[in-house]
Parts: structure tokens; C-alpha cells; sequence
């Protein structure tokens, strides 16, 4: 199957992991069953390098401008944005909430932060997701290992810093197995 | 293995390279 496989373009700069973006939307008249999630989502494309990071981003809707109950996901290649994917089943996310206005700007320091494996914690990093909402919009991301709390905690400092967060905003940090229940 | 780590400033500088467009 490597035939389909995304790498970098000559003089481009690689990735160390190639990423997938995904969108969905909520339509008010489903359920929200992971069935109807799984039929929501969809795959928008894959990167390699940089500079297909930038030239598939600079085309992409702001999240800030979207309206509606919308998620853009960035994850590594091959991993699902669900609790259900193999490597997300044993882990967590940080949450972060933002007032309506800061979504575009801390979305986009958030994933240059993880593609550019700012995190230092190995494997750990599985992607991130911005969810537009109708009152607030929230920044998550997640990693395999929810038990790991040194894992955990590096994340959060790694957040703090690259999104230069004030030292009052509130993390939360959900398994998915809370999510789940 | 390496790692390839790039920060913020260069993934910037990426964006506006000639490669890039």
C-alpha cells in the first residue's frame, strides 16, 4: 500500500511523522453515537513536510471563522480521531477552554508545536483537535498514555509555554475512558 | 533514532519560502 504513502517533496523540509487532518460537523437532527460521529468525520488530507503543512493549512477555513458545532482534527497518519482507535483507547487529552476570538491563533501555535515535536514525550502525542462551539471554543490534545503522568504533565507544561497561556487558565485533563462513560 | 524538531520561528520561516508556494 506504500504506493499512496504521502512523503516529502524535493528540498522540502520532512516531518517526523506525517499528519492527517480531518473536519467534522455536527448536523442537530443525529444523535451523537459514535456511529453517527464515524459518519461526521471525514478526511481532508495528509502532510509530510513542512511545506505541505503550509500549503494544505493556508486553504483550510479559520477555526475562528467557522460557525456552527464544528471540529478541525490534526492526527499522526494512521490514527483515528476516536476514543475506539487502538491508540487511543488506554489515553487522555488536555483540555483547554477559550472565550470566542483566540481559537485561530492558539489553534495554529498548538499544531506547529506538535508537528514540529515540540512535546518531547516520545510516541505519546496521537494529534489535536479545535471544537467550535456556540459560547466557547475548546483546544485539546491528545496522547496514548493517560497513567503516564510524567508524560501528562510534560504536555501541559509544553502548552503552557507555547501558547504562552496565563498561569490562571484552567487545564483539565479527561481519559477517554471518562469521556466514554 | 533523530528526532526533527523544528520551533515555531523556523516553521514560520517555512511558510513564506519560495518552496512552500
Amino acid at each position: 500500500n506504500n504506493r499512496h504513502k504521502v512523503s516529502p517533496g524535493a528540498g522540502e523540509h520532512p516531518l517526523q511523522y506525517n499528519y492527517t487532518f480531518w473536519f467534522s460537523r455536527r448536523t442537530p437532527s443525529r444523535p451523537s453515537s459514535s456511529q453517527s460521529y464515524e459518519q461526521n468525520i471525514r478526511q481532508i488530507g495528509t502532510v509530510a513536510s513542512v511545506e505541505q503543512f503550509w500549503r494544505f493549512y493556508s486553504h483550510l477555513i479559520r477555526p475562528g471563522d467557522l460557525s456552527g458545532h464544528s471540529d478541525f482534527h490534526l492526527f499522526k497518519e494512521g490514527i483515528k480521531p476516536m476514543w475506539e482507535d487502538e491508540c487511543n483507547r488506554g489515553g487522555g487529552k488536555w483540555i483547554i477552554r477559550l472565550r470566542k476570538g483566540l481559537a485561530s491563533r492558539f489553534w495554529e501555535n498548538m499544531i506547529l508545536a506538535m508537528v514540529g515535536e515540540q512535546f518531547m514525550v516520545g510516541e505519546e502525542i496521537c494529534g489535536a483537535v479545535v471544537s467550535v462551539r456556540f459560547q466557547e471554543d475548546i483546544l485539546s490534545i491528545w496522547n496514548r498514555t493517560s497513567n503516564d503522568q510524567t508524560t501528562t504533565s510534560r504536555i501541559r507544561d509544553t502548552l503552557r509555554r507555547v501558547l504562552n497561556l496565563p498561569s490562571n487558565t484552567i487545564m483539565e485533563y479527561k481519559t477517554h475512558n471518562d469521556s466514554l462513560r | 533514532g533523530t528526532r526533527i524538531i523544528y520551533d515555531r520561528k523556523f516553521l514560520l520561516e517555512c511558510r513564506s519560502s519560495p518552496v512552500a508556494k
